[in-house]
């Protein structure tokens, strides 16, 4: 089982998208995933459930009410691909826990205790709010790595540096094993040379670490979230689908799982 | 002296964007405008003072030592454009001040004893980060009116009803006077039903509160804050410069100031 934060605290760049079609394109060949809505904005939640009816157990109550992740886990109408759904009351998480003791290793204790009782998933990726806020710690205590989508574009470069003071923090005093496992650039629209000069400083920056697969920008990706699918379900010939087949091909090959 | 939240909890839809160009749009036919940098990110510090060294004094000063005003405001590289920039340590100020009384009226009471000082802005704008915790609460207490940039697309919707909820309790609660002035598309690519369909659907529900100008997405707004300009200064000539002073126009007819 491993943990992944999908994770930036730079707003639009990716983050969800990347989340539910990596997630479903690993599901798709047969792993099983679970997907953590971790934000209050709950994108994910819609994109995949969008009839919400509210009563329902979320992320809320995995982390203040400590239900059990058996409790809020939920099937999708993809096969092997399982989401534990956000609500608005998340964005009270912060403030309530901030006194709280241990308040940033709840997520990491509760996939602990799943993992004891028996829960099975290949890979569980956290989907992150725009922020680095006890949320956003919460998840990179509970990950074994950080996936940070970015967008090819000036202020990439200032968020991811500011994105691994953090980690770095959270590693040395939280969670010794985390580590900076892929930077994926999304959203490229290739045309600018300002997009290259910043895929050509990560990449000195950050070697092998940055994906070699690039997302581009395409319509149908923007789309499928009003269609409540997959860009596999939605468009499955498009470049959207192309290239998140791409990365879920180099995503097994990193993790020696292909 | 009119204060402006630049507001909405859905990341990457050109809240940055916007408040350097309008700003920068109604500087340079004389009104006298503050920008302050509520993001920890900094973005719009970074766009308009590329060479920050640390040590002098942002919006933290201003939050969490009180300092005046007058101490934090700077001068930008064009005439009637000032900023109060940012730092990473606004980062810490939500849980710092979870405990203080009065934590949401700080920078409404700051402004006010600026005014009481002389200070004399037109035009006051607050670029916040995407959420809604202790900094956008702080940022809408103070306003006079929230201004919301917008993507065309599917989360915009659930966006904008959240940011209603919220608004709604700061003015019932802490400022009365505020109402949600503006909604501005940007980022628009036009080409999609998609984008078409959300905006007829803004219009319907919020009539003419929903500006006509829509800002369609343009390589030179992204490569503006690598040069450290704003628009009008790095491409005068391009569709940004140009929906960027159409929106400046619309904004003073809005606000009888043409
Ligand atoms: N490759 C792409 N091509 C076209 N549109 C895209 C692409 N990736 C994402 N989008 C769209 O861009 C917007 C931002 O993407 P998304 O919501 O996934 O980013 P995010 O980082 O999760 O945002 P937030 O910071 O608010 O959580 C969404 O409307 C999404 O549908
Ligand atoms: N109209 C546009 N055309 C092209 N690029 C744009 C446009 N508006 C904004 N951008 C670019 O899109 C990205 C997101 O814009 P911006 O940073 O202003 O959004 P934001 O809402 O402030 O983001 P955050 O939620 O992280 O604060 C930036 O790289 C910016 O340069
Ligand atoms: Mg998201
Ligand atoms: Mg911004």
């Amino acid at each position: 089982m491993t943990t992944i934060a999908v994770i930036n605290q730079k707003g639009g760049v990716g983050k969800t998208t990347t989340a539910v079609n990596l997630g479903a394109g690993l599901a798709r060949i047969g792993k099983k995933v679970l997907l953590i809505d971790f934000d209050p904005q709950a994108n994910l939640t819609s994109h995949l459930e969008p009839e919400t009816g509210d009563g329902r157990l979320s992320t809320y109550d995995l982390l203040r009410s400590r239900k059990a992740l058996s409790d809020v886990v939920r099937p999708t109408s993809e096969a092997n691909l399982f989401l534990v759904p956000s609500s608005a009351d998340l964005a009270g998480v912060e403030l309530e826990l901030a006194a709280e003791i241990g308040r940033e290793t709840i997520l990491r204790d509760q996939l602990a205790r799943a993992w004891v009782a028996g829960a099975r998933f290949d890979y569980v990726l956290v989907d992150c709010p725009p922020s680095l806020g006890l949320l956003a710690i919460n998840a990179l205590v509970a990950a074994d790595e950080a996936l940070v989508p970015i967008q090819a574009e000036f202020f990439a470069l200032q968020g991811i540096s500011r994105f691994v003071e953090v980690q770095g923090l959270v590693q040395s005093r939280l969670n010794g094993a985390l580590r900076l496992a892929g930077i994926v650039i999304c959203l490229w629209r290739g045309q600018a040379n300002l997009s290259r000069e910043v895929r050509e400083e990560v990449q000195n920056v950050f070697g092998d670490v940055l994906y070699e697969t690039v997302i581009r920008q395409n319509v149908k990706l923007a789309e499928a979230p009003s269609a409540a699918r997959t860009i596999f379900a939605h468009a499955p010939d498009s470049n959207g689908a192309a290239d998140y087949a791409a990365l879920t091909q180099e995503f097994l090959r990193r993790h020696d799982d292909a």
